[in-house]
This record gives C-alpha cells, structure tokens and sequence, in this order.
C-alpha cells in the first residue's frame, strides 16, 4: 500500500470512508 | 462510437451494482484495466478501480479479534494510519475509531491489491485478459494449486472463491470468503454491466 500512486487514491479513499461506516454497524 | 475506456465514475457504480445485487455473497469485486505500453508494446493490466463490501466472515474475525497476530495487526494499522494521512493530506478527514479495529485478511488482501499489476498475460486475471475465457476458481484448495501468484495470496488471506470475467478493456474479478459454485447469472451479469452502452450516457 506505500506504493499506491495518485490514481489510485479515489478508490482508496472510498474503501477508508466504507470502512469506517462498517466499523460502526459492527 | 463506443469510448475507449470505462469512466471512473461509472465503474465504481458497476463495480456496487455486481455485488450488492448478487444472489451469492461476494467480499470484493475488481476492475483491472488494461493499457498498452507505447515503447515496449507490452500489456499490463492494473488496478482500474475496486469495491470493497465485506463479508460476515470479517464481522466474526473481528468480534473474536482474531483477525492476524498482534504484531501483523499493528502493521496493517500503521499502513492505515499513512494511508489515510496520504489520502487526506495529513489533515482532517478523521478516522475517528475505525483504524483501531482489525483489518481484518479479506481487507488487507483488497488493499494489497491496489498495488498489483499483471503483464503480459501474467497471473489468473492476465491470462484471462489473453484468452478471453473466464475463470471460476472455488474453493481455497483450488486457489493454492493455481499456479498463480495472486491465487496462492488469495487463499492464504481466506478468500474461497475467485472468479474472473474478460470485458472491453479489461478483466473483473469477484472474491468471496465463500466457496460459490459456478453461476451463469453472475457471468451474465458482469457481461451486462460492463458494456459500454450501460451507464456511460
């Protein structure tokens, strides 16, 4: 995940935000 | 005429569509996308774009904490921590809670993934680009003695089933914590979402 360049930041971003939204209904 | 590549836009919400509608319970669904290097004539595919929903089997691992060991469980934190500060600058956009909790293998693997390309018909999803035949992989004894570098980590990060389907300009790639049988719906259904004339206009 170090390497992970610009482009693939809106996925990352995505998958971070769903997380968190996981998290909370867990 | 059709465009030449898949939006990004779109592709997250054919990426959602595939999964969250499914009959079977898929973890990931995958775009990787192909692209061609101008010098070297080679193909690579790469992350195009990924959805991430999750499975009962993350719940679970997260509720007994045993997600990996303490140590590879800090590791994963700490990459989640940089990540996050990378996506967000280094302010703002707080993690509030989220990051203390197990990244659980399922997530670890979806993430490593952003990091993986496949060249030259390499691995399951670049000889699937190459064939232009899908490929339905249940079970994670299967998955080990695939011959296949990303097969192999799948299993070894508890996915079960891993499924590839050649589209335009690329390969999607479903992962579950399940062992699914074949399924011609779901093989239709990726076909259907990923044509160009779905979504773009």
């Amino acid at each position: 995940p170090r390497a992970v360049p610009q482009a693939r930041k809106a996925s990352l971003a995505r998958f971070l935000e769903k997380r968190k939204e996981r998290v909370s209904n867990t | 005429p059709a465009p030449a590549y898949f939006s990004q836009e779109t592709l997250q919400h054919r990426l959602q569509i595939l999964i969250e509608g499914a009959k079977e319970s898929w973890a990931y669904a995958i775009f990787w996308q192909s692209s061609v290097d101008v010098c070297s004539g080679a193909t690579l595919l790469g992350w195009g774009d990924g959805y991430y929903k999750g499975s009962e089997d993350d719940k679970r691992k997260r509720k007994a904490n045993t997600a990996a060991s303490a140590a590879e469980q800090e590791h994963r934190k700490r990459v989640l921590r940089e990540l996050n500060s990378l996506i967000s600058g280094g302010a703002g956009f707080s993690m509030d809670d989220a990051v203390e909790e197990e990244v659980t293998d399922s997530e670890w693997f979806f993430l490593v993934s952003m990091t993986q390309s496949f060249l030259n018909g390499t691995g399951i999803p670049g000889q699937v680009f190459f064939s232009g035949a899908p490929s339905w992989i249940a079970g994670g004894d299967r998955l080990a003695v695939a011959h296949c570098d990303r097969a192999l980590q799948a299993q070894t990060f508890g996915i079960q089933t891993m499924v590839c389907v050649p589209v335009a300009n690329g390969v999607v790639e479903l992962g579950s914590t399940d062992t699914i049988f074949h399924s011609a719906e779901i093989m239709s259904k990726v076909k259907v979402v990923f044509s160009f004339n779905s979504f773009e206009n």
